[in-house]
C-alpha cells in the first residue's frame, strides 16, 4: 500500500461471487479550506449473524471463520466506465459483530484530485471468502454491514490538520532573522557559480543562481492527537516542491568543443510544506 | 544547496566521473549556438514543479 513503485496487476476473474455494496458520500464542504487530511477512516458496522441464517448454511461454521472485507476507490470517468483502486482489505471474524474500521485516506485523495465539479466519493465495499478452491466455504455471504441510511450506516470519519496553524509560510522575512521559533518558511539565497573552480571554463550559463531552502520548524500536534496517530513521526519543513535546472556546458567531442544543455532535476526549492514521516505519499491520478 | 551538491547532480547527468579538462582559450572563442540559448530559455521558463517525495 501507499508505494508509488507498485501498480496494480489486472487479472482475470476465477471467482465472481463476491457480494458488493456501493458507498456514496457527498464530500463538498467536508474537508476546511487550507487544511490538511491526515486520515480518513470508514467505520462499517457489522451485523451479528442471524441463527437462523447459520442453521441455513450447508455445513457448521467454525468459530475461527473469516470473510475478506476489501475496499475499493470507484471513479466512474467521463466516458462513463469505471476504474477502481485497491485503497484497504482486511480479514474480518464472521462471528464477531460491531464496528469495523478500514482506513480510506488514498480514496479521499484520489477525490481530492478530481477536477471540479467532483462526484462524490464512491467506495465499493466487497465480502469475498478467505479462502478460493474447491474446499471454500461461502459463509461470507453471511457477513452483513450495516446500510447507508439505516441503524448503524457506514460512517466517514476525516481527521484533518488547520494549515494556518500546523502548516508553513511561503517565503521567509528576508528582513527578520532566521530563529527557533521561525515558522517553516523558503529562505532565499545566491549561488555563485563563477568562484567555483570546477565550473570554470565548464559551466556556460548559467553564472549562479537563486537558490531557496526550508528552514524554521513546524507546529506539533497535541500528545493527543499523536497518540492517535501513532504512525506519524514529528512535523518537519521540507521541500515539498522542486523544480529541474536547466545549464549550458561545453563538452568536448573529437577535436572540438560545443555547447550543451543539460537539466538538473529537484535542484531548486518551489515550496516548502510541514509534513510527517509516515503520512501517506499521494498517489497521481492517472488520467 | 552547495555547489557540490550542483557538481555531483551535474556529473550524474552527464554520465561523467569528474569534469573535464578544458582550456580556457576556447571557452573564451565559443558561442553559444541560437538553437542551444532557445532550448536553455524554454527549459527556464518551463521548469515544472516536481512533487518531491519528503525528505
Amino acid at each position: 500500500r501507499f508505494s508509488q513503485n507498485f501498480r496494480e496487476v489486472a487479472g482475470r476473474f476465477l471467482v465472481s461471487e463476491a457480494s458488493t455494496h456501493l458507498l456514496v458520500f457527498g464530500m463538498e464542504q467536508r474537508l476546511p479550506p487550507n487544511s490538511e487530511l491526515v486520515q480518513a477512516v470508514l467505520r462499517l458496522f457489522q451485523e451479528p449473524l442471524p441463527r437462523a441464517a447459520l442453521r441455513r448454511h450447508e455445513r457448521p461454521t467454525p468459530r475461527s471463520a473469516r470473510a475478506r472485507v476489501t475496499i475499493e476507490w470507484l471513479r466512474v470517468r467521463d466516458d462513463g466506465s469505471n476504474r477502481t483502486a485497491l485503497i484497504d482489505s482486511r480479514l474480518v471474524s464472521i462471528h464477531e459483530s460491531g464496528w469495523k474500521a478500514f482506513d480510506v485516506t488514498e480514496a479521499v485523495n484520489f477525490w481530492q484530485q478530481l477536477s471540479r465539479p467532483r462526484q462524490p466519493l464512491l467506495l465499493q465495499v466487497s465480502v469475498q471468502r478467505e479462502h478460493l478452491g474447491p474446499g471454500a466455504s461461502g459463509a461470507h455471504r453471511l457477513v452483513r454491514f450495516g446500510a447507508q441510511g439505516a441503524r448503524g450506516e457506514p460512517q466517514l470519519e476525516l481527521h484533518t490538520l488547520d494549515l494556518k496553524d500546523y502548516g508553513a509560510q511561503g517565503n521567509c522575512d528576508p528582513e527578520a532573522p532566521v530563529t527557533e521559533g521561525t515558522r517553516c518558511c523558503r529562505q532565499e539565497t545566491y549561488l555563485d557559480l563563477q568562484g567555483m573552480t570546477w565550473a570554470e571554463n565548464w559551466v556556460l550559463e548559467p553564472p549562479g543562481f537563486l537558490t531557496y531552502e526550508c528552514v524554521g520548524s513546524c507546529l506539533q500536534p497535541p500528545e493527543a492527537l499523536t497518540f492517535k496517530w501513532p504512525f506519524l513521526g514529528p512535523r518537519q519543513c521540507i521541500a515539498s516542491e522542486t523544480a529541474s535546472l536547466p545549464m549550458i556546458v561545453r563538452m568536448k567531442e573529437g577535436g572540438r568543443t560545443r555547447a550543451q544543455v543539460v537539466s538538473l532535476p529537484n535542484m531548486r526549492v518551489q515550496k516548502c510544506s510541514c509534513a510527517s514521516d509516515g503520512a501517506l505519499v499521494p498517489r497521481g491520478l492517472e488520467p | 544547496l552547495s555547489g557540490e551538491q550542483v557538481l555531483d547532480s551535474l556529473l550524474k547527468q552527464l554520465q561523467l566521473d569528474q569534469p573535464p579538462v578544458l582550456d580556457g582559450d576556447a571557452a573564451e572563442g565559443l558561442a553559444i549556438p541560437a538553437h542551444v540559448r532557445a532550448q536553455y530559455v524554454a527549459l527556464l521558463q518551463h521548469s515544472h514543479a516536481d512533487h518531491s517525495r519528503g525528505k
